[in-house]
């Protein structure tokens, strides 16, 4: 029974500016660290793709089914995320280790046998930085280099 | 004003040395090398020399970095389109590096262990870009442009939220400043910031630090003011229901926030249920439920359907619910309060009751209805309050025999029959907003509005009952308990009579909504 | 009738907490991994 309520004219300019404020309303990524060489770039794909993540696909279980380079693309494209923490902890769960100097990943051989005192026999995934400053332009896959 | 003769120049400079040296390679991680070159540049230019230098060096940084994000908008982007993120990744470029350099002043004036400086300073900085905000929110209108407001906020509180001792010393008082400065922007004072304002207090870091690692809830009190302020803005638009598109984005906002604090943290609902309904529409019945919904994590409630359901066995049925609100202060004037107590301690005058009704009419009538709803809502919890510490005092519960013939009784049902239909509406809601968990206003409030129901000397009385609490039922979900209980309650028990009442066959509909509740039921 | 509130995007029947990641007041679904941002070993920073 309570009859409309008339705005008064404070009321009217409050919707005034907040009409002209949705024009610009935040988007999510504004409040993320700038990610400059994996921007957020928010785009309407066909409605028939999948809007939403799979369900758990924020567990390290879901990671652990991801391939070795896609585990290695996320590691090195989503830097600072908890993505990228989720793909380390998978990639570790697959026995890669994470060479803090080199910062490269490598995977122990069974027997290993020492190389040097900082490298060991093993897999390494071989970073390219000068390629991952081309990787714009040339088809960038990450290399397998087995180290002698 | 009278800034000294230069210091916009000087500042000018420092900011874009500051900024190209952000963006070095060279800068370290979190710019700590750059930051310990910059600020010897500082102190040749003499800014770091006294506060006030200091605060007119932030407020220019703040102006120019602005400036700079309205002339890349001006140049790049339309007023009323969203920003290309090309321009975005530019503005934000710049003004992240202010923050930077506001996290590493904040976090390294005076000594490690003087904490004092660091907050003072933080607030400081923080009233300045506010300060200037609400400038530009004036000065430019509709032009106003939350970006680099929002971004400089957002970014500042992730700065000094980092997992870091020096912070981890301050982690409170930082969470304060931010409540102070997010009150100071609050809607109602710069509108044009008001989707910016709403993702600030809802960023989910925001409401990690306010909700769940604060220890002993410390920063509940101030979310719930937040969220206070967040409905006292929307009230006018959401209460006349003509909802615009950019009022109803702000309002399924709204929603989502709630829907958050009902799943993980309901009890701050429960405590602040009575501050949120007292600033919520009457008809905005879905965000009330959803608030009146909530109740707290280790309680299991029993399926309200289940037959023969008696209340009063339930074990936290004669708990009284925690409110964080010193609702009496509502009361008043303070000589209607020292009326009513002298009525309720000695069920006298009468004239009270009279009394009573005239200063329960809203001085301004033209806010749409002419009822003092806040006093209202205060008065009924009081006068309830009142009421279950009598019954209990006597050892008895609040239920249907317990409540009758007392002062308190008088009072509802004097408003229940001498108030106009508006008067009984706003009355009978204040009633209905307490039907939530099992506890005893639960208990105390569903007796009561049975009560005045079984009691009433007129049809349209029960009418009004049944409506408030139908229009509560016919939403969408959730649904308080004590609502659905005491409907149940209404239409199951014989000695309502309840099937009998013309109003319950006015409409086939309608009819068909009661026997489907019933069946339910049974 | 208010609105179908499982129609927000959030999942109201999930075990854990939505707030770590509620990805904003306007959006139709939570956070991706990717989208928050976390304190990584420093190592971690490549780039």
């Amino acid at each position: 029974p309570l009859g409309p309520q008339p705005l008064n004219e404070e009321h009217k300019r409050e919707i005034r500016m907040q009409e002209s404020a949705f024009n610009h309303v935040p988007q999510p990524s504004d409040s993320e660290r700038l990610r400059l060489y994996m921007p957020r770039n928010p785009y309407q794909t066909a409605q028939h793709f999948p809007q939403v993540p799979p369900p758990h696909s924020d567990t390290v279980e879901f990671f652990q089914r991801l391939s070795t380079e896609t585990l290695f693309y996320i590691f090195y494209y989503m830097e600072g995320t908890k993505a990228q923490y989720m793909a380390a902890k998978a990639l570790k769960k697959q026995s890669w280790r994470f060479h803090t100097k080199y910062m490269m990943w490598f995977q122990r051989h069974e027997e290993p046998k020492t190389i040097t005192d900082e490298y060991e026999q093993g897999t390494y995934i071989f970073f390219d930085y000068e390629k991952w400053g081309q990787r714009k332009k040339e088809g960038f896959t990450f290399e397998y280099r087995y180290l002698e | 004003i009278d800034d000294p003769p230069g210091l916009r120049e000087k500042a000018d400079a420092l900011l874009r040395e500051w900024v190209h040296m952000y963006h070095q390679p060279a800068a370290g991680r979190d710019s700590t090398k750059a930051f310990s070159n910059f600020v010897q540049h500082m102190h040749q230019q003499g800014i770091l020399k006294t506060d006030d230098l200091i605060t007119r060096f932030f407020r220019l940084c703040t102006e120019m970095s602005v400036d700079m994000t309205y002339k890349l908008m001006s140049e790049h982007g339309s007023q009323h389109q969203p920003l290309p993120i090309s321009v975005k990744t530019k503005c934000f470029q710049r003004l992240d590096a202010f923050v930077r350099l506001i996290a590493l002043l904040v976090k390294h004036s005076g000594d490690e262990a003087n904490m004092v400086t660091k907050v003072n300073l933080l607030n400081k900085v923080l009233g300045i870009v506010a300060g200037v905000m609400m400038q530009d929110h004036e000065l430019r209108d509709v032009s106003f442009q939350q970006l680099p407001y929002h971004r400089i906020f957002i970014m500042l509180f992730m700065e000094l939220n980092s997992p870091e001792r020096i912070l981890e010393n301050i982690n409170y008082q930082v969470l304060c400043a931010f409540f102070n400065v997010f009150h100071v922007m609050r809607p109602s004072r710069a509108p044009g910031f008001a989707f910016a304002w709403l993702e600030l207090i809802s960023h989910r870091v925001f409401i990690g630090r306010m909700l769940a690692i604060t220890p002993n809830q410390q920063g509940w009190p101030m979310y719930a003011q937040l969220l206070i302020d967040l409905f006292r803005y929307m009230a006018p638009f959401l209460r006349n229901a003509d909802l615009k598109k950019s009022t109803l984005l702000l309002y399924r906002g709204a929603l989502r926030v709630l829907l958050i604090m009902l799943h993980d943290f309901p009890e701050l609902l429960c405590d602040y249920h009575y501050a949120f309904c007292d600033v919520v529409p009457p008809n905005c019945i879905q965000m009330r439920n959803l608030i009146l919904s909530a109740f707290p994590r280790n309680m299991r409630l029993p399926d309200p359907f289940t037959p023969n359901l008696k209340i009063e066995m339930l074990q936290e049925i004669n708990h009284a619910p925690k409110c964080q609100i010193n609702y009496a202060g509502a009361i008043q004037p303070s000589s209607f309060k020292k009326d009513l107590d002298s009525y309720l301690l000695n069920r006298a005058p009468v004239s009270f009751l009279s009394e009573m009704r005239s200063t329960l009419q809203q001085p301004c009538p033209e806010l749409g209805t002419r009822y003092n709803i806040s006093l209202m809502n205060a008065l009924v919890l009081y006068v309830g309050s009142q009421a279950i510490n009598h019954i209990y005092s006597r050892n008895l519960s609040p239920n249907m025999s317990a409540i009758a013939h007392s002062a308190h009784m008088d009072i509802f049902q004097n408003l229940a029959v001498a108030l106009d239909t508006e008067g009984r509406y706003i009355f009978l809601n204040a009633m209905a907003n307490h039907l939530r968990y099992p506890n005893s206003h639960t208990h105390y409030f569903s007796s009561a509005l049975l009560y005045l129901f079984a009691e009433a000397n007129t049809e349209a009385i029960q009418e009004q009952i049944t409506r408030v609490l139908l229009e509560r039922l016919i939403v969408n979900r959730p649904h308080p308990w004590g609502l659905l209980i005491t409907f149940i309650e209404l239409i199951k028990n014989p000695s309502f009579k309840f099937w009998q009442h013309s109003f319950v066959h006015c409409a086939p509909e309608i009819e068909k909504l009661f026997e489907s509740v019933a069946k339910s039921c049974s | 009738p208010g609105i179908d509130l499982t129609t927000l995007g959030l999942n109201l029947n999930a075990p854990d907490n939505l707030y770590p990641t509620f990805l904003s007041p306007w959006a139709d679904g939570p956070c991706r991994p990717q989208d928050i941002d976390y304190h990584v070993p420093t190592e971690y920073l490549t780039n």
